[in-house]
């Protein structure tokens, strides 16, 4: 079980009263395969943990009166570090709308982010227009216009914008947006492959011609180390904003967050934490340390 | 090599890395790399092109472990076959039902699509216009109870003669003890209106979720017996290589594999395929 690894891996330099650089080896190799059973990737656990081990190794954990938990403090706080700082807000545009685009793979949960946004930014005052742009998916734009419903504002789609092309719907949408008096447009995107690049085309000329404030990844917490692969393709086509983490009410470790934080340096903004349009919360990178450490 | 030889540290480490990456997970990696190493051992010499064949060999035991068998093969054998599908979140259910309605439909077996996931925003229009696409008919939700739903379609299901009824079940994380118990209600339902069913309950699990689909799918099988696996969304980079763990555990068959978002994309699980893509 992984906290008896992370455990275990102090307790044998706790019990010490004096301690030598294998000992913080060995204790860091228990942590890496700690890391690796929390989903975190290969390579990233790799470079984390020779980060560790140079800190480790150059900080006074040799000469420490308890060297199990300075070895503790110093991995935990390499992990928030990397995490990233505190919670980096929604980016808002000087003239409205401000635009916020939802990207991922399928079934990743953003056409259920598009709502919790939407619903925050009702609690602030805020007039948000719901944008159906996934044209695929089997009754996409009616789950969408559900959940326009429940919240008592209007829905953007293909309808009304006599158009089956994603992109028109997009752009027609900033101009409905204006004329209705709606300062926030989410536009909510097809899951896709990152490696369908017509589809990826798609998105980028979403991109250059709306410019959205904000671009949010919005990532699966339970993904595993194909997590790498899908956000090094989203960030090299689209840079975007933020990154989104969603199904984190279930029991995964969640080390996806880290992967996607490491190869793309962009900041996680929220959890994704249940099915209602409330659990959404802000992202502590303290808490998501302690969780893939277990 | 010579007889006894191993191999250096780093063919391990990118060995290893072969295995983790593909989301083999950890202790299942070592088992594998340790039960190699003994094999390299007992050798006379092992060329390096011939690793990756051991390790495929690997691989491919662990998976053959369990039960075996198509459900091609498997859904004439009572009628009407009852079959529950299950899982967690946006694992690709309601399109996997769809897939498998157009498969059978082909077989020419008669099939009844059951549209109980009642919470979801649109669940049950999106399963409608799967019913459209493979041509099946379908019992929509009104809202509210799914058991009542699934009493309702059980009864069309025998008076009807149906030889297939595919029942759609709302996503749900394993750790949501209510929605555990919502689905056990839903077996026992079944299980009262037809004798045997369901007749099969299939995991449908995300083939890019990592380590977490382990428990997923301990925790699904405490609550229903499951009779079988689907891995979806293949089609990505993802190599769904914790199915070989939960292979351990479970020892249920991987009916099939899905491919992408259309109709057809739904292939029977092959292991050698399986094993190949993961060492790439
Ligand atoms: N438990 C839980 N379920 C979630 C969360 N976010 C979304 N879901 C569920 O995950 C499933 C997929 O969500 P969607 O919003 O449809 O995902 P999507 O990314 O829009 O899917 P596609 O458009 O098909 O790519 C639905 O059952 C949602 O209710 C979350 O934070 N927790
Ligand atoms: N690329 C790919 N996408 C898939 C596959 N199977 C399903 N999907 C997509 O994954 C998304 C979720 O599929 P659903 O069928 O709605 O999943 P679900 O399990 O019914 O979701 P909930 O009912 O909300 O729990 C949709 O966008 C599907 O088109 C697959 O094999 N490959
Ligand atoms: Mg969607
Ligand atoms: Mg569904």
């Amino acid at each position: 079980d992984l906290s008896n690894k992370f455990t275990l891996a102090f307790k044998k330099l706790a019990g010490r009263s004096s301690i030598n650089e294998k000992n913080i080896t060995d204790a860091l190799r228990d942590i890496r395969l700690a890391l690796l059973e929390a989903d975190v990737h290969f390579s990233v656990v790799k470079s984390f943990i020779d980060k560790a081990t140079e800190k480790a190794l150059g900080q006074e954990v040799l000469r420490s009166v308890s060297p199990g938990e300075q070895l503790v403090k110093i991995v935990h706080d390499e992990l928030i570090e990397t995490l990233g700082g505190e919670h980096a807000p929604l980016q808002h545009a000087a003239i409205p709308p401000t635009v916020i685009m939802m990207v991922g793979l399928q079934g990743s949960g953003k056409t259920t982010l598009t709502g919790k946004l939407a619903h925050q930014l009702i609690k602030k005052g805020r007039k948000p227009l719901l944008v159906a742009a996934d044209v695929y998916r089997p009754a996409a734009a009616e789950q969408l216009k559900t959940l326009g419903r429940q919240l008592e504002i209007p829905t953007f789609s293909a309808e009304e914008a006599g158009s089956q092309d994603p992109v028109k719907i997009c752009f027609d949408s900033i101009t409905y947006a204006r004329q209705h008096g709606r300062d926030v447009a989410l536009l909510d995107t097809a899951g896709r492959l990152h490696i369908d690049d017509d589809l990826m085309k798609e998105l980028e000329t979403i991109k250059a011609k709306i410019k959205p404030q904000e671009i949010l990844f919005v990532a699966d917490g339970m993904t595993g180390q194909d997590a790498v692969n899908t956000a090094k393709e989203f960030v090299g086509r689209l840079d975007f904003h933020g990154v989104v983490l969603t199904k984190m009410d279930g029991d995964a470790r969640g080390g996806a967050a880290l992967s996607i934080r490491s190869i793309t340096g962009k900041p996680i903004k929220y959890l994704g934490t249940g099915e209602k349009l409330d659990l959404l919360e802000e992202f502590h990178p303290e808490r998501m340390a302690s969780r893939i450490l277990g | 090599f010579r007889p006894g030889a191993t191999l250096d540290a780093s063919t391990w480490e990118s060995l290893e890395e072969i295995l983790i990456t593909a989301d083999i997970g950890v202790s299942t990696s070592h088992l594998i790399l340790d039960k190699l190493k003994k094999r390299i051992q007992k050798e006379k010499s092992v060329q390096p092109h011939e690793i990756r064949n051991l390790l495929e060999d690997e691989l491919i035991a662990l998976l053959s472990g369990g039960i075996s068998g198509q459900l091609d093969d498997r859904v004439v054998r009572n009628k009407p076959y009852v079959i529950l599908m299950v899982g967690v979140n946006g694992t690709g259910k309601t399109t996997t039902i769809g897939k498998l309605a157009g498969r059978f439909s082909d077989q020419g077996l008669k099939v009844l699509m059951v549209a109980a996931d009642t919470f979801r925003a649109a669940a049950s229009d999106q399963l409608g216009i799967w019913a459209d696409r493979a041509s099946v008919e379908i019992v929509h939700s009104k809202g509210g109870d799914p058991s009542a739903l699934i009493f309702d379609a059980m009864d069309r299901a025998k008076s009807r003669v149906f030889d297939v009824v595919l029942v759609d079940t709302a996503g749900r994380m394993h750790t949501k003890v209510n929605l555990m118990e919502e689905l056990k209600k839903m077996r026992r339902v079944i299980e009262k209106q037809i004798v045997g069913a369901p007749h099969e309950t299939i995991l449908v699990l995300d083939g890019t979720t990592g380590q977490n689909a382990a428990a997923q799918a301990k925790q699904f099988a405490k609550a229903c017996p499951l009779t079988g696996l689907i891995v979806t969304k293949l089609d990505g980079t993802a190599k769904g290589g914790v199915l070989v763990s939960i292979q351990q555990d479970l020892g249920v068959p991987i009916y099939y594999v899905g491919v992408g978002e259309s109709l057809d994309d739904l292939i029977p699980f092959n292991a050698e395929d399986f094993v190949k893509a993961v060492t790439e």
